[in-house]
């Protein structure tokens, strides 16, 4: 996050009943006012840079909804989403609510079944809210609770500490903090391309938390591993102690499911080992006919037994490797609980452009990337960000896949992103043509080979970032009020100062944060603060072919 | 193109054919530049004479019957000095620029295209009985990370850093023989550039085989250097 101790996320709104608004100039400002808060305890606040509006409020994604707005960010406060305890967890502030023995917790703000010491009003600064685990009388044991049993009037919580180093499974989620290898070489930075080069880049798979040096395991290896710092070495398994059956980092047991499957069938526990064509499973400890690396060695937690059907990996259904050597794999036919549909239709859709009309709302196609590259989430995940725009919900409005669609009536289509940080992003698409072009498109005889998006003079790509042309009036015919002036609208977010990369130069169009409507400016009509231009698309150049391409799937 | 289906016509305008000098298809090249083609060097092992050879722009089919075709002659072929399978091909003039024939993007000096980044490859190549003989055919699969397809059960340590892997690791779909030189192609912030050249794989479309593609990123200055020094 661009403020110290907030996580920030991009297009995230929450409707917290709790609120205050502020005129401010900066994100830091507004961070300041959360911090100064007095009437309630601020865990985060939302800023709108162009209009530089900002509310405070005394709820986060974990205990309200989160909703999509464009140009607005939430940052909570760190300490507000830490589900793990620092030392004995006075300041522990997560969401966790049953005891160490399964009781659920009882509101501080109740008195029954047992009438509290520690209240609300009596203790302001301890966060007694709802019935989360505190510690507000500083337990030497953590965090505890009232509990809802009548025989049993507080028990500890549990709470995993946050120094805990040790790996659950093969350690896909390890978050910890170890930057050695086993054999001890210093690990390389992920964002760093030196002294190994590699594509394991943090901004483009930020589901994977590789953060600073520390030993991760995005490709479901065996163990967590990482770059080292040593040339001759490019890279080495991390030594991480398993965390111990009894550890509260140990994830839920899951129910296992033995007659049917649900969803994807993750939980399949059962005996199948026919796939859905009749061939018999291979045994996922063999490695013939099929070679593999699915083994119970580096699946440890998935219960790869015998030649049982299983879904490891996050495939659609179960499935096995088969003892015929001619089919490496097929799905197993396992039946569904209850009237449960299949997960999403895996049918490949009918060829369609990359361009959608009006809203979008009918936009079918397969694109799954947004405007600024990243990577849609599926719309029946909840993870990395919750949602209600489920198949259910919107059953019109075909949310398949991760492939992007305006279920809400947006002004295009949009998805959830993968990336933790932005909430949701409009697509990498572009509005159809209206109308068969009567002209030919301009002819570039000498077509750029520079790597860099060059300058664009008369003429915008994409959301038009690096339109550098001199239009400035908006599509209102209003004129542009120049970048550095502050009348008739004082900004800070946006001057040739703060981005001077930028061409914010004069008063023409500009799009300095990557608007997906294109470049803008702020008007000289003091009652629009803002407002987009009009800019014509270019002609060709490389890598945009005219005629867009199918992109069908391979499997 | 082993899988994959047959592309949309002219939808890849960046595509060549590289031919015999009487007309016989045999690898594919990526128009990076009006005058200048990339391909693989194991693609001009029959001769080294400009004059062995042909390119065709602006072709969907391998007849080659559309009337958008351009058909050069090579003025120079450059192969990379340190013996990678990547090579540069002078045309005897340059293309002319229209909807059909297009250059791809070259991208920036030394990126590495993250793992798991979907990449299109194309190509007149062998369809091993899955359809589509004789017009261009697409696939698009994930970029492999080398620390990933060097591990004993794919490819065991045969990725130089300067080439890359991508495919499917259950396999069924892969670029093939006769695709050689072609692109592949990442698309990123609106346009696609060309991140790879097909070089070679063991058999093609084998599971935990992916196909293996010079990085055009670690070639980019000697690209550079050779399109302005000729």
């Amino acid at each position: 996050s661009d403020v110290e101790g907030y996580s920030k996320t991009e297009g995230a709104w929450i409707l917290s009943l709790n609120k205050r608004t502020y005129s401010v100039n900066t994100v830091a400002e507004c961070a300041t006012k959360c911090n100064t808060e007095t009437s309630f305890t601020c865990k985060s606040f939302i800023y709108n840079e162009k209009d530089q509006e900002c509310w405070t409020a005394a709820a986060n994604s974990k205990t309200d909804s989160v909703f999509r707005r464009s140009s607005t960010a939430l940052y909570e406060k760190n300490a507000y989403l830490l589900e793990c305890v620092n030392g004995i967890g006075t300041d522990y502030r997560g969401t966790k609510s049953k005891t160490n023995s399964g009781k659920i917790c009882q509101r501080w703000d109740s008195s029954y079944p047992h009438r509290p010491n520690f209240t609300p009003q009596s203790n302001p600064r301890a966060d007694l809210d709802s019935n989360f685990c505190r510690n507000p009388d500083g337990d030497s044991n953590g965090p505890w609770c009232y509990t809802t049993d009548a025989n049993t009037r507080w028990e500890h919580c549990n709470v995993p500490s946050c120094s805990e180093e040790c790996i659950v499974c093969n350690g896909v989620n390890y978050r910890g903090k170890i930057s050695t290898t086993e054999n001890g070489f210093t690990c390389q930075r992920w964002d760093s391309q030196k002294p190994h080069n590699h594509g394991y880049n943090p901004s483009t798979l930020p589901q994977k938390y590789l953060e600073e040096n520390y030993c991760r395991n995005p490709d479901g290896d065996p163990r967590p591993w990482c770059f080292t710092t040593s040339p001759s070495k490019r890279w080495e398994f991390c030594s991480i102690p398993r965390c111990s059956k009894s550890s509260p980092t140990e994830p839920p047991t899951i129910i296992p499911e033995v007659d049917c499957v649900t969803n994807q069938g993750l939980a399949y526990r059962g005996t199948i080992a026919v796939t859905e064509t009749g061939k018999t499973c291979q045994s996922w400890s063999a490695q013939t006919p099929q070679t593999h690396n699915r083994t119970p060695q580096n699946y440890p937690c998935k219960d790869l037994d015998n030649n049982y059907c299983r879904n490891p990996d996050n495939e659609r259904r179960p499935w096995c490797y088969t003892t015929d050597p001619a089919t490496r794999w097929e799905y197993c036919n396992v039946t569904r609980c209850g009237n449960e549909a299949a997960p999403d239709d895996p049918v490949i859709p009918p060829d369609t452009e990359n361009c959608y009309e009006g809203n979008g709302s009918n936009y079918r196609g397969i694109t799954s990337e947004t405007i600024s590259g990243k990577k849609c989430q599926r719309w029946s995940s909840m993870t990395p960000h919750k949602h209600d725009k489920t198949q259910e919900a919107f059953p019109n409005a075909d949310l398949r896949r991760n492939w992007c669609r305006n279920p809400d009536g947006d002004q295009a289509p949009w998805c959830y992103t993968t990336d933790p940080a932005v909430r949701w992003e409009y697509c990498n698409l572009e509005k159809c043509p209206t109308k068969p072009s009567g002209t030919t498109r301009p002819i570039q005889q000498e077509p750029s080979t520079n790597t860099q998006t060059p300058a664009e003079r008369d003429c915008k790509t994409g959301n038009g970032e690096t339109y550098r042309g001199p239009t400035s009036v908006t599509v209102l015919g209003v004129t542009c009020q120049a970048w550095s002036a502050q009348t008739p609208h004082q900004h800070s977010s946006f001057t040739p100062e703060t981005h001077p990369t930028k061409g914010l130069e004069g008063n023409s169009c500009r799009n300095p944060d990557g608007d997906v409507n294109g470049p803008w400016c702020y008007t000289t009509d003091r009652n629009k603060k803002w407002d987009y231009c009009q800019i014509s698309d270019s002609g060709l150049e490389c890598g945009t072919p005219v005629v867009k391409p199918k992109r069908c799937f391979g499997r | 193109i082993v899988g994959g289906c047959v592309s949309k016509p002219h939808s890849w305008p960046w595509q060549i054919s590289l031919r015999t000098s009487n007309g016989i298809h045999f690898c594919g090249g990526t128009l990076i530049h009006p005058q200048w083609v990339l391909t693989a060097t194991h693609c001009l092992e029959r001769s080294s004479r400009p004059s062995a050879y042909k390119v065709l722009l602006g072709v969907h089919t391998e007849l080659a019957t559309e009337p958008s075709k351009q058909e050069m002659r090579l003025e120079k072929i450059v192969k990379e000095p340190n013996g990678a399978d990547i090579a540069l091909l002078k045309l005897e003039r340059p293309a002319l620029i229209n909807e059909k024939v297009q250059p791809a993007c070259l991208p920036e000096k030394d990126y590495i295209v993250p793992s798991g980044t979907e990449c299109y490859v194309t190509g007149w190549g062998e369809t091993q009985g899955t359809g589509g003989d004789g017009t261009l055919k697409e696939t698009g699969f994930p970029v492999i990370e080398n620390r990933v397809c060097n591990r004993p059960a794919y490819l065991n340590g045969r990725v130089k850093d300067h080439e890359m892997c991508a495919g499917n690791i259950e396999g069924g779909t892969d670029s093939c023989q006769g695709d050689s030189g072609g692109p592949l192609v990442c698309y990123a912030q609106n346009r696609f550039v060309v991140q790879g050249v097909t070089s070679w794989g063991l058999g093609c479309a084998n599971a935990m085989k992916p196909g293996v593609y010079a990085r055009v990123s670690k070639f980019v200055d000697w690209i550079d250097r050779t399109i302005k020094t000729n």
